[in-house]
């Protein structure tokens, strides 16, 4: 099973956008996946037609109990695909849970129940480092961060990866990440160099390509559907697909 | 001196760019005019030129100490336009300050001192409640609401006007919002019909225009600039001008 977590504390990047199209193609390919959405404001919950303000069952939940994991778990529609949905009242998180130990690994233990049942595990973070961060760090083995490709976006990149490197020095297990530059415009000067000074900041690191805009991603989220699932063949679709291929690969050599 | 915050606890959906994109315009037609970073990840700090991570004057220094205000003030380069920069450090004023009483009025307090020098004073608002957000509905007159045209962004928008209106209970003096549809792409049906629900669900608080995709937006945040000084008949600054008339036509009645 592999777990791959995508997170970036700026809001309004693509981070649910990343995990819900990755995860359509990987369901369309025949391979059973599971989505977690971390995130208390459940845009990933909502995207799949549920509330996050009336679940009683969500992540929530693990945190409470953590062999509950199958019960909480719901279908997204699609084959292949399910969900583990977030609701609001993960955002108490923090507050009660503070400093308590151990409680940075309910879900890396949660998730280990399934090892039989699901092939990849994707993780929608939530926008910011606290204690549902640092379970996603903990579980994952592979972090993906989508970056805008504009001059206000990389200042907040450099500062996500201290951050991460300061979570990460705390454990021991090997770790990697890839920079996943989109909403790439190639009409603006704007986006032209920002792509440029990421590529002359980071090395291999940072994928090769990037997701450009596309209009339609608003279009599947309307009507609730991975893009990958809905119009494969489009620009963005096909964007993510070339990333899948380039994450394929590594995953074999973990 | 008028008051306006501008805040969503959603990212990146043109917060700081309606709080930069309206101070260039007030600043254009010769109105005296303060920009408040309240963001610790200080993107407006970072647009005019500065860094938030070395910064020793910001805001910060005001929850330190609140007769320091007119110390931290530093220019941003264009007549009439000054800004009280954010720096990282108030990333930790939620830890520390918690649920000590009084510090809902440190801003309030801070920017009365200042009521013969500016005429309009601004908040730029982080991507999330606590301390900060606070301090910034106390200050201001009217709250501003940038929320996308997409389906996602408006189960949040909804959850967040449930949690002003939970803060504001506990205030008494009077308070107007007004919700900024931004981000409009005429020619996608996923915008057209979250803005169709949008004048389904709410009344005068919303704008009746919206402010439509204009990629300048991002060239002007890569050279540091108001789009309403780069270039003032682009698309995106000529409708922020608009909204800019009608807050300005319900200032003279408060
Ligand atoms: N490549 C793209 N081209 C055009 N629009 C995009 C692209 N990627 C994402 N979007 C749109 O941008 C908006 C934000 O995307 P998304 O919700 O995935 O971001 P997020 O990082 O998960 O946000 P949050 O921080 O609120 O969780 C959505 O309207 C989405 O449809
Ligand atoms: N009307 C628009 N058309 C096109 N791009 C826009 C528009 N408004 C904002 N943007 C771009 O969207 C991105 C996010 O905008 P902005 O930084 O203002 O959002 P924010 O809500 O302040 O984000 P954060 O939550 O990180 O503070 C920026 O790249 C900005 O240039
Ligand atoms: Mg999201
Ligand atoms: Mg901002």
């Amino acid at each position: 099973m592999h777990i791959w977590a995508v997170a970036n504390q700026k809001g309004g990047v693509g981070k649910t956008t990343t995990a819900v199209t990755l995860a359509g193609h990987l369901a369309r390919r025949g391979k059973t996946v599971l989505l977690v959405d971390m995130d208390p404001h459940g845009s990933m919950t909502t995207y799949f037609g549920h509330d996050p303000d009336s679940l009683d069952q969500s992540l929530y939940t693990l945190f409470q109990d953590v062999e509950r994991v199958m019960d909480v778990i719901i279908p997204t529609g699609f084959e292949n695909l399910s969900l583990l949905p977030a609701s609001t009242a993960l955002a108490t998180l923090d507050r009660q849970l503070g400093t308590q130990e151990g409680k940075g690994l309910v879900l890396k233990n949660g998730l280990r129940s399934l090892e039989a049942r699901y092939e990849y595990v994707i993780l929608d973070c939530p926008p910011l480092l606290g204690i549902l961060m640092v379970n996603a760090l903990a579980a994952c083995e592979h972090l993906l961060l989508p970056v805008q490709t504009e001059f206000l976006a990389l200042k907040g990149l450099e500062r996500m990866l201290r951050t991460i490197a300061m979570i990460l020095n705390a454990r021991k297990h090997h770790f990697i990440y890839t920079i996943v530059p989109t909403m790439f415009d190639r009409r603006t000067r704007a986006s032209l160099e920002a792509l440029r000074s990421m590529r002359e900041q980071f090395g291999t690191e940072l994928w090769d390509s990037v997701i450009p805009i596309d209009t339609q991603f608003r279009e599947a989220s309307r009507v609730g559907k991975p893009l990958s699932i809905m119009v494969p063949s489009s620009r963005g679709s096909r964007a993510y697909e070339a990333l899948l291929d380039r994450l394929l690969g590594q995953a074999d050599n973990v």
